[in-house]
């Protein structure tokens, strides 16, 4: 369903230059749960934000469905990610003036669909995050404002969820109970799951680890 | 060194009242490693807040070398933590329009002090992230930001530093040598840590470790 050919990602120039993503070809079935894995600074979030169509590469295509989604101008790429793509930033990007409920639910109505509140209550109860919805963001906990990136991200049940470290600020009960809810959630609504993450127990939570080093894949594993 | 007293912080009132700290009592011996844990929202950022004099509790008292710092106005609050307190902020908190070196040094130049550029440079090598020294926060990947956080807290050479979830952004490697310096440095410079984390094994490389839950500490462990 995702597919990556030759991903690059080049920042600056000359001694300034940063090889952020070096030529990435990866390749993402439906239904797979694939966990990325790399140490700080080794290219993860740059190829995430490329994956979802939230960058743009220096060279390399990116296929979601066969669509070649560089190639479209920026308003129908960002009407397409919209439908196909829930992104859980590593910084989570909630915003300050809206409460929980309406950051949650803010993708939905920007695409004017309906708000299914039985969806929506059931999952921020999973995320134990169902108290705070009437709470700002600076009224929560760090683990708190994580979760309620993560619930923005399923709200739209998008075909992919691309997650950013979705556990790193949580203890680690309550990040088991998040990976085993996008778990579920991918099984249930047959959703395709990238995951960045520094937990080596929860990459093995995965169907299948890809290594990052120096912003290419590591060989020797599997593709 | 570092004493709470009945110390108590509450948000709300009526069915909206958040106990997020309610009555810890807490003895920090000069030149210890703490390490401070418990489950996403159990109050320990809001503990650690406290503790530093960056937030005003609403019942109990903070004793820094023996100073009631919460009976101290703003200002002279804000000049006794400069002096005293080094803190690792959960969101970094990094000033987007300030460089990496600019970022890690603010605090120093703030008191008017000189840099000991030998020293900060050394810090930043041990941290990889020398040879970012030019760049913008938002040039930085999540683990290099949260990096220059830490860099900026131990710049000052504090009494105290107090690291709220240093880890939480960094592989297991980049984690161990994080602890490492951070050990390092409070044997060497006789500071006091106190570190929250969600990470059991960095924990245990703690003199002590304190569990908190539901804004109390758990009873059965050591005081
Ligand atoms: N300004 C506020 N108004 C209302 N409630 C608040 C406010 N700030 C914090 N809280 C609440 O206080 C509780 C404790 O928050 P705190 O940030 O101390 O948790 P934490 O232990 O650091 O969690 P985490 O591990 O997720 O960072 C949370 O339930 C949070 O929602
Ligand atoms: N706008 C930018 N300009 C210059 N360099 C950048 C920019 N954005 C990212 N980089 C560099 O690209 C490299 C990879 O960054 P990336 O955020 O993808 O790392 P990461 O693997 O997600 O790290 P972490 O685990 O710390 O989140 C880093 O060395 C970073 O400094
Ligand atoms: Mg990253
Ligand atoms: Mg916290």
């Amino acid at each position: 369903i995702l597919d990556t050919k030759s991903l690059k990602k080049h920042y600056g120039k000359g001694e300034n230059l940063v090889k952020a993503v070096d030529g990435v070809d990866l390749s993402i079935e439906e239904g797979k749960f694939v966990a990325i894995v790399g140490s700080s600074g080794s290219g993860k979030s740059t190829l995430l934000h490329m994956m979802g169509g939230l960058d743009r590469p220096t060279e390399g295509k990116v296929y979601i469905d066969g669509k070649d989604i560089h190639s479209m101008n920026d308003e129908s790429l960002a009407i397409f990610r919209r439908r196909k793509v829930g992104f859980v930033f590593q910084s989570y990007n909630l915003i300050p003036v809206l409460n929980v409920w309406e950051n949650i639910t803010l993708p939905i109505e920007f695409d004017l669909k309906i708000v299914d509140k039985e969806f929506i209550k059931e999952l921020m109860k999973t995320l134990n995050i169902y108290d705070k919805k009437s709470a700002l963001p600076n009224q929560l906990s760090g683990g708190q404002q994580q979760r309620v990136a993560i619930a923005r991200a399923l709200a739209t049940r998008p075909a992919i969820i691309l997650a950013d470290e979705p556990t790193g600020n949580l203890d680690s009960k309550t990040s088991l109970e998040v990976v085993n809810l996008l778990k579920q959630s991918v099984r249930k609504y047959h959703q395709t799951l990238v995951m960045i993450t520094h937990d080596e127990k929860l990459a093995q939570m995965a169907d299948r680890i890809v290594r990052i080093e120096d912003g290419k894949i590591k060989v020797g594993e599997s593709c």
